[in-house]
Order: structure tokens, then C-alpha cells, then sequence
């Protein structure tokens, strides 16, 4: 699972 | 990028423009509850910190500007410019009752401890709690206008859409945001009565009453 480190949803 | 998340998108920026056209058209904010505005406010400015340090694509930067500049327009159209019209009698909740326990939960429970990612869990948090003022105004008031229904119909539908679109990249890309996810299945369905209100009543023609 990835949890990114940056959100790149609004 | 999926079709639930760029649908939920477009609903969400079409609730923020029903919502802008409908006080700047009528020259009057009626029914409309400035707190959860300005909760709106708060949620996109602390969410979108990082609107200069992470480019992610001209479509999100994009969409972060308007999002802040449209609700930030709402806000002054409620609080200044008509504000002979905002309706404080009605629009009473307490939202420090909010903004409290939902920072002392950012500082708790987040993925990072640094402001940037607080601030983020923070906007998250209070996003799926900020329309709690506006439902407590209509259930005041008893009513809404059919115009404010259908705003909080595309607002509530935006978030449903997002669930969907957390489901389709659990599936299709292993993507999973426990913090997010969790906030979004309340947000949800804290609009589930109003859900059923909008679907029974609005979708037939009906004034959105609520049951005396």
C-alpha cells in the first residue's frame, strides 16, 4: 500500500 | 486520474459556483449559513499550503487557486458586501466546537508530525464536519431554498464520488489513505438525510422541507 508522501488529490 | 475523482471534482467546483451565482445573482445570502463558509475557507487555505512547493499538474494548481478564490469570494459577498442579508439569528452553531477537537485530532492522529502534514489532516478532519452548521440552519429554519438543495446536493455528491474514486485506486493502483478515507465515509454520511430528503422531495419539484 502507498501512502504518498505528497497528496496529489484536492 | 479517474472518472470518479474528476467528476467529484467538477461537482464540487459546480456546488461552489450554484452557491456564488445564487447570492451574486439574488443579491441576498438567505439560507445560507456564513460559517460553514468560512469553515470551507479554512479548510481549502490550510489544505492548500503547498500550492507553491509541490507542482502536481496545471489542473490541480489550477483548481487550488479557484477553489480558495471562489469560497474566499464567498465569504466576503456573505460578510461584506450583503451582509444586510446573512441570516445570524438562524446561522448559531458554535463552530469553535469543531475547529477545536478536530486540531487537537490532527495533532494526535496524522501520517507525518510536521506543519505541513498536520495542517493537511487538519483540513481533512474539518472538511468532513464543516457543513454541520449549514444543516443545523436549514433544520432551524425548516426549510430551504430549492437553489441551496441543490448546492448541498452536488457538495454531498462530490465526497460520495471520492469514495469511489479511494475504492478504484485501492484496486487499480494500491493507492489507500486510511485518514482520508475515514473522513469521507463521515462526510458522507452526515449528508445521507439530506440525501434522502433531496431525492424524495426536490427531484420531484418539491420545496426541501423538513418534517416539523
Amino acid at each position: 500500500i502507498i501512502i504518498e508522501d505528497v497528496h496529489d488529490e484536492l | 486520474m479517474n472518472i470518479f475523482r474528476l467528476v467529484g471534482d467538477l461537482s464540487h467546483l459546480l456546488a461552489i459556483f450554484v452557491l456564488l451565482l445564487k447570492i451574486w445573482k439574488s443579491r441576498s445570502c438567505a439560507g445560507v449559513s456564513g460559517k460553514s463558509q468560512i469553515l470551507f475557507a479554512l479548510v481549502f487555505i490550510t489544505r492548500y499550503l503547498d500550492l507553491f512547493t509541490n507542482f502536481i499538474s496545471v489542473y490541480n494548481s489550477l483548481m487550488k487557486v479557484i477553489f480558495i478564490a471562489s469560497t474566499v469570494a464567498t465569504v466576503y459577498l456573505m460578510y461584506i458586501k450583503f451582509k444586510a442579508t446573512y441570516d445570524s439569528n438562524h446561522d448559531t452553531f458554535r463552530i469553535e466546537f469543531l475547529v477545536v477537537p478536530v486540531g487537537g485530532l490532527a495533532f494526535l492522529v496524522n501520517h507525518d508530525f510536521t506543519p505541513l502534514e498536520i495542517l493537511w489532516t487538519f483540513s481533512i478532519y474539518l472538511e468532513s464536519v464543516a457543513i454541520l452548521p449549514q444543516l443545523f440552519m436549514i433544520s432551524k429554519t425548516g426549510e430551504a431554498e430549492t437553489i441551496t438543495s441543490h448546492y448541498l446536493f452536488a457538495l454531498g455528491s462530490y465526497r460520495a464520488l471520492y469514495l469511489l474514486n479511494w475504492i478504484y485506486r485501492y484496486y487499480f493502483e494500491g493507492y489507500f489513505d486510511l485518514i482520508a478515507v475515514v473522513a469521507g465515509c463521515v462526510q458522507t454520511i452526515l449528508y445521507c438525510d439530506f440525501f434522502y430528503l433531496y431525492i424524495t422531495k426536490v427531484m420531484w419539484g418539491k420545496k426541501l422541507s423538513l418534517p416539523a
